[in-house]
């Protein structure tokens, strides 16, 4: 099992391989892509050895192959398709950015419960009402699901979600969502994050 | 020391402690507030412990009293004024987000370098020009950045938020953004948590 730390660290070193192949440089250090990568040699090197591979002493790791594996790992390259639940602020700006989908993800539908929203399309994508995601799921063969509903929502619509069979979760409702069925969920709340930086910058003032 | 993985909980417990105090509950389990967490018991035990409260055999937590042990180890409830770097679909659902703006965190501005945003509002914050950042933060109190520019600016738009004198900074961007003058950096890459989730799957098929 490779420990989830590491996990979270592969897009970025496949976001640095990116740019290095596009650079045509042919062969990195672990020194030098753990520095852009802002993180320790030793942990680099570690992080890679989990997926098989050693680089070799003195000229370091074949970029190209490297970044072969690290995609292969991360399943990238494929075509994952996404709906969106929520047609929101949210919702509508990930299905507007061209850096949500990379490497594959495409939204294929956004969904929502307010009559104001169904029927209208965000650049191209249209927003379909909630109940027509079982239908939606299976004729366009999506496989993950991103909530961008109100908190009091997000349950009962990953429950949805996953009883339409898509395979995986990411919600964005600051709520605690079970994994329904044995779906993984994975939550980002982003009112967190800044709570995360107030504390530390109140520690750092003693208090 | 706090571990991180406690301070990233924090949050959480926050967020269901303040629907018990709505909810008008008195104390609460180990056990129980484990449960609504989707942690276990155990970590959250010793989560708590970090913050020097241990609950009372039998009763459990004194639901307000643990409530404010965790906003003040949070330092919510203060006032947060924050500016947004980057008022593109991001930036701007942050800014119209009542979720992102809660516990004391207010939007004071947003900045841009597109002439075309300069000067509008968005729910009423200005959207200025990035060069009178600095005169911002100092009129307004800045204490928090945000970046949600294009991965390209990003590095640079930290180092103005950094000399402008914020005191920490959350980054959107697909970027590694070293923490400038010893300012806090905090990146969030919503791309990457799909790639993490699409790990998992194909470990799941056992590719
Ligand atoms: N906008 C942000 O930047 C931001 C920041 C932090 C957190 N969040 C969280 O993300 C979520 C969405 O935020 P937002 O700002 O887009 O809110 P929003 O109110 O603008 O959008 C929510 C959308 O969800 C729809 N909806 C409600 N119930 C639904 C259901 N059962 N099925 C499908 N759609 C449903 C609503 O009709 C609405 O269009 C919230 O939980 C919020 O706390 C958003
Ligand atoms: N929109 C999303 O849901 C989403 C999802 C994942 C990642 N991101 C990341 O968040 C960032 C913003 O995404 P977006 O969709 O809002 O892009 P966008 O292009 O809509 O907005 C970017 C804004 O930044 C401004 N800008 C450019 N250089 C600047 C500078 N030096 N100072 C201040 N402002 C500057 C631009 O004028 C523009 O208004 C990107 O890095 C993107 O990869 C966004």
């Amino acid at each position: 099992r490779i420990p989830e730390p590491t996990v979270a660290r592969l897009p970025v070193y496949r976001r640095l391989l990116a740019s290095l192949v596009a650079g045509r440089i042919r062969t990195v250090s672990s020194t030098e892509l753990a520095a852009a990568a802002g993180v320790n040699a030793a942990t680099l090197r570690r992080d890679l050895s989990h997926l098989g591979t050693y680089g070799t002493p003195g000229t370091g790791y074949d970029v190209v192959r490297l970044g072969e594996m690290v995609d292969r790992a991360l399943a990238l390259g494929r075509d994952w398709p996404i709906v969106i639940a929520g047609a929101g602020n949210l919702g509508r700006a990930l299905a507007r950015s061209r850096g949500f989908t990379t490497g594959g993800f495409r939204v294929v539908a956004l969904v929502d419960v307010d009559p104001g929203q169904v029927g209208r399309t965000i650049e191209g994508v249209p927003i379909a009402h909630v109940e027509q995601l079982a239908e939606l799921v299976v004729r366009e063969g999506v496989a993950l699901g991103v909530v961008a509903t109100p908190a009091s929502a997000a349950a009962d619509v990953a429950r949805r979600l996953a009883d339409a069979g898509v395979r995986a979760i990411l919600n964005f409702a600051p709520a605690v969502v079970p994994s329904p069925g044995g779906v993984l969920v994975r939550s980002v709340d982003l009112a967190a994050e800044l709570q995360v930086l107030t504390f530390h910058l109140a520690r750092a003032r003693g208090e």
